[in-house]
């Protein structure tokens, strides 16, 4: 996955994301594709969860899938995650759950929580660090105010940095893979790399919903895993997506 | 560049989607809170049911390569609704499974995939 927030020199604040999975879950060597992947993309909808009447939040969904990964608080806030990789895993969260110790949460249901209960950026961000989860993640998080952009960096018990967007350091955007962001990322797997080259080319004058587009369809960013692309505004409300593939030659994450 | 790891110079003018990494655009539903969780997701559910089935069966398949007895699968369709769950959000995933055409449990694990794929 590639998670992006960023603020043009305006002051407004976009959103995008691809949201890559399936990964060693079946090949299809005829097809050059993930087996996965190919099944999730029929399932991919926008919803937008009403209370009377009105609209509580819009996300991204997998159908059947009640957690969320991407989603938008009209004019308050925009929230994505992303897979993150760690020792202390899921596996000790779900081996302590039916061991009976609960207190943790499961990823996607925080995320749900957070979009349908939060009122601003702050309280989101302040739940989404300090929550106890089942799994590491990363959680990036879009505000309505200029430099309201950070990618949260999980354990499971701790919230292990915040990466803010500072316009006086020159930081106008922030970008997650799948990588600590102090760390370098696999060169196996560096999205990071051409990601944020083509931020820089793109440049913070030029950077709009239309412009994040190219950038999350630049390959590898854009990969064989790449089932869907979400851009949101807050300042809009809006929530757009898009259904993804990758023309060979393509890499296969 | 046509070796790996494929990248290329940064696109340009891709907006509106369109051409061969454009397969579609993405559909709309309304979920309404105030109803019941019975009927919040009835829509969606019934719409893409066939395309939920065809992809738990791919995850199915996946577990008998790696399980051929089926034990995988056993375990997941019996024991894992009952150690798993949260009492609101099984009730959500309780409708959606009341739409007669899966098993629970294999709703759960979707729905937990998260945790269950750092694994």
């Amino acid at each position: 996955c590639t998670s992006i927030v960023a603020e043009d020199n305006k002051g407004n604040l976009f959103h995008g994301r691809n949201l890559d999975f399936g990964l060693f879950m079946g090949w299809d060597v005829k097809n050059k594709s993930w087996i996965i992947s190919e099944k999730l993309k029929p399932l991919v909808v926008n919803l937008d969860f009403k209370r009377n009447n009105q609209t509580v939040f819009k996300s991204t969904n997998f159908a059947g899938y009640v957690g969320m990964l991407t989603g938008i608080k009209p004019h308050i806030f925009t929230l994505t995650m992303n897979e993150r990789f760690s020792l202390d895993g899921g596996y000790i969260g779900i081996l302590e759950w039916i061991l009976g110790k609960r207190d943790g949460m499961w990823m996607s249901f925080l995320t749900r929580s957070v979009l349908e209960n939060a009122h601003s950026y702050e309280e989101a961000k302040t739940r989404l660090a300090q929550t106890k989860l089942l799994a590491p993640a990363y959680f990036i998080l879009g505000g309505n105010q200029t430099g309201q952009g950070c990618i949260i960096t999980r354990s499971r018990l701790l919230s292990i940095d915040m990466l803010e967007i500072d316009l006086k350091l020159g930081r106008w955007y922030v970008l997650e893979t799948n990588y600590d962001h102090w760390e370098e990322p696999l060169f196996l797997d560096d999205r990071r790399t051409p990601g944020m080259k083509c931020m820089n080319q793109t440049t913070q004058k030029n950077i709009s919903l239309k412009t994040m587009y190219d950038v999350l369809s630049t390959k590898p960013v854009l990969n064989k895993l790449t089932t869907y692309t979400t851009l949101m505004q807050v300042s809009e409300g809006k929530l757009e997506s898009y259904i993804r593939d990758c023309p060979n030659p393509c890499m296969p994450w | 560049q046509f070796i790996p790891p494929y990248t290329e110079d940064c696109r340009t003018e891709m907006y509106p989607p369109n051409g061969p990494t454009f397969r579609g655009a993405v559909s709309w539903y309304t979920v309404d809170l105030d109803l019941p969780p019975s009927k919040r997701w009835t829509a969606l559910i019934t719409d893409k049911k066939t395309d939920l089935v065809n992809m738990i069966q791919a995850i199915k398949d996946l577990a008998y390569a790696f399980v051929p007895s089926g034990r995988l699968i056993e375990l997941v369709d019996i024991t894992l609704v009952s150690v798993i769950f949260p009492l609101t959000f099984s009730l959500n995933l309780y409708y959606i499974f009341l739409i007669p055409f899966c098993n629970l449990g294999e709703v759960v694990l979707f729905n937990i995939f998260y945790e269950v794929f750092t694994v």
